[in-house]
């Protein structure tokens, strides 16, 4: 069910990999230009934070990927591999300029990934309730009006309205103290 | 509610089987369900009214009334000394809001349990594991933040009567944030440079009592308090705490890994980034908290969405579901995935966590500057991710996600203190990236046979272009 994943990690791997010795290249070039380590460093660290933020998105994919292939119950790994196709379409449209900018990767296969994207998009459409009560979590964890397990939700916000503080009374000080004054004047 | 049972009856899976996968194993997963189970019949571990609808000092009370039963019944309900478990039950009962012991658990212990030698483990350890006492982490600073360096509380060595003195100069040195440092906390591990004979030996963590044990009222010399109100989290009481010339014997510098002898004679830690194992700890447990936090939103839109029917896409159907639109389930469905791959990339930083820990232990601590990169990145990618995820969750339930019944916005509050908590994103992504810049350094010097695991990408061969659609 991971077909083609490999080549995903591969060109995470390459963007990040360009990335950083993009940005290490900078921060290398300005000090041989003169400039104190201090002063390269700050000028190069926008670069280098993308740098750091492509390497964990990489090692993100990278657990995801092991962890799904590790897995031995067909109807789960299916589930799992829906999500990590998903992801890896999501994450890779997201950052797509930096693998776009040296030709690694063509405005065709962007397409497709786009493509997949939405079709993973679709697949996981009947399993998106489930792969979230998956979690377990009850609702007196979730604290939810709107996110209750049963579903009932119009009559608990209803109920969760009445039991607001401000209607405990029918008229609040406030009206009394300031607003009924002022509209009587 | 049928449209909701109509969803279940599509899926593909057995949910419980998912759960083994996401808590890492069946037992676990059966082991939460139970947990759930039994507090389900336990009505005073319930919140007593929605928390929204509670001022700060009702949620304190009611977080502490709640704290009092736990510790009479938790062996009932849980085995104390799993986390796992641990975890669960204060998800369950206590809520993501915080309580009065939150950092004793996920600081106090974790860092007399890395950073004390045996005999202060026997003296202190043991006494915060009954709750005789309640302790924190006391690092960050109001003008310096994390920022290590230059911190300004300093803990002078006093030959002549074996203490240290500690000693917050200015306002801007006042230890500044820490969970439970304002009220509820009686002792706590303070981060302080020290100085011995008028040399500067670094930033060292130190067990610092705070308040009387009997009275609880702060010890003379001790400026302590609350710092007010924050945008979520506000169960905790975050503090602020000033020290004026505040003695503590010698023996309460935390001493597994550094020593100073009665004469001054210092005894330097076997590595430099050995004092960051209390903040590689929280980050890496960070990662699964923070999955959490963004499939409870996630939970909670996708619910609402198989819910709420507005609008047609044929003209001839009914209204249907919101999650039918596609840019509902692009909104939601990248976001499930991304939690999926948090919780997965979290587990295994865990376990490299635990890893490092047993091999410090013994002397080892050559994988600790790879993992503190390592969680520094994670750290920052995760709860920014985190963020983007449950704002939009938020805003796919409509106008209704705006209202504190759907409870989003303190999950938001709540999970995005993350992305300043434990050192701040930007710093913390660049430093990884300095990781990433001595691991550049070796490939251009052709020594990328040096590279450590994480990074052998660097150094490899790759194809000329992706072949994404090509193979």
């Amino acid at each position: 069910p991971n077909g083609g994943i490999t080549e995903y990690i591969k060109t995470f791997q390459h963007i990040a990999k360009r990335q950083t010795l993009k940005a290490a290249n900078k921060f290398f070039g300005l000090m041989e230009n003169g400039e104190k380590r201090e002063i390269a460093w700050n000028k190069s660290s926008v670069e280098l934070n993308r740098a750091s933020r492509l390497h964990t998105r990489l090692f993100i994919v990278e657990a995801f990927a092991r962890r799904v292939n590790e897995i031995g119950d067909i109807t789960i790994k299916e589930a799992l591999s829906d999500l990590l196709h998903l992801h890896v379409n999501y994450e890779l449209l997201d950052v797509a300029t930096y693998a776009l900018e040296d030709g690694f990767m063509s405005s065709t296969q962007l397409d497709y990934v786009r493509d997949q994207l939405y079709f993973y998009l679709q697949k996981i459409r009947p399993n998106a309730v489930s792969l979230l009560d998956s979690w377990e979590f009850s609702d007196r964890e979730l604290r939810s009006v709107l996110g209750r397990r049963d579903g009932h939700v119009y009559e608990n916000l209803f109920k969760w309205a009445k039991e607001s503080p401000l209607n405990k009374t029918d008229v609040l000080p406030s009206v009394d103290t300031y607003l009924k004054p002022m509209m009587e004047k | 509610n049928p449209d909701l049972t109509a969803e279940r009856l599509t899926a593909t899976f057995d949910t419980h089987a998912m759960a083994a996968q996401i808590y890492g194993g069946e037992m676990r997963a059966r082991r939460r369900r139970e947990i759930t189970a039994k507090l389900a019949e336990i009505p005073e571990l319930h919140d007593s009214m929605p928390l929204p609808y509670m001022t700060r000092e009702e949620k304190i009370m009611e977080s502490a009334r709640k704290l009092t039963v736990l510790t009479q019944r938790m062996s009932e309900i849980i085995d104390p000394t799993d986390a796992g478990e641990l975890y669960h039950l204060n998800n369950e009962v206590l809520g993501i809001e915080g309580n009065p012991m939150a950092l004793h658990g996920v600081m106090f212990i974790p860092a007399l349990n890395a950073q004390a030698s045996d005999e202060q483990q026997a003296k202190w350890l043991i006494r915060a594991l009954r709750r005789e006492i309640i302790g924190t982490y006391a690092q960050t600073e109001m003008g310096h933040g994390t920022n290590l360096q230059n911190l300004e509380t300093t803990a002078t060595y006093d030959i002549g009567t074996q203490e240290f003195v500690l000693h917050t100069p200015k306002i801007t040195a006042l230890k500044w944030w820490p969970g439970n440092l304002g009220k509820s906390s009686n002792y706590a591990v303070v981060v302080a440079h020290m100085y011995i004979k008028g040399k500067n030996f670094g930033p060292h963590t130190f067990m610092v009592p705070l308040r009387d044990e009997k009275t609880h009222k702060p010890l003379p010399g001790i400026t302590i308090g609350d710092i007010g109100p924050k945008m979520a989290y506000n169960i905790v009481d975050n503090g602020f705490l000033g020290f004026n010339n505040y003695r503590i014997p010698r023996t309460n510098l935390l001493m597994r890994h550094t020593k100073v002898e009665a004469d001054g004679t210092y005894i330097k830690p076997p590595h430099a980034k050995i004092n960051y194992s209390a903040m590689v700890h929280v980050r890496s447990y960070m990662l699964t908290g923070q999955a959490i936090m963004l499939s409870y939103a996630l939970n909670i839109a996708t619910r609402y969405s198989a819910v709420r029917r507005q609008g047609q896409i044929d003209k001839n159907e009914p209204e249907v579901k919101v999650l039918e639109y596609q840019t509902q389930q692009h909104r939601l469905f990248p976001f499930i995935a991304r939690a999926y791959a948090f919780q997965f990339a979290g587990a295994e930083t865990v376990k490299l966590y635990e890893r490092v820990l047993k091999e410090m232990k013994s002397g080892n601590v050559s994988l600790m500057a790879d993992l503190h990169a390592l969680t520094s990145g994670l750290k920052s990618v995760v709860t920014h991710q985190t963020g983007e995820g449950i704002e939009q969750a938020r805003m796919a339930c409509g106008g209704h996600g705006y209202s504190m019944a759907s409870y989003i916005s303190e999950i938001y509050g709540v999970a995005i203190g993350g992305c300043t908590y434990e050192g701040e994103n930007m710093v913390m992504l660049l430093q990884l990236a300095r990781y990433l810049v001595k691991s550049a350094a070796l490939v251009k010097s052709g020594k990328a046979s040096q590279l450590g695991p994480l990074v052998a990408y660097l150094g490899a061969r790759s194809e000329p272009t992706s072949l994404i659609d090509r193979v």
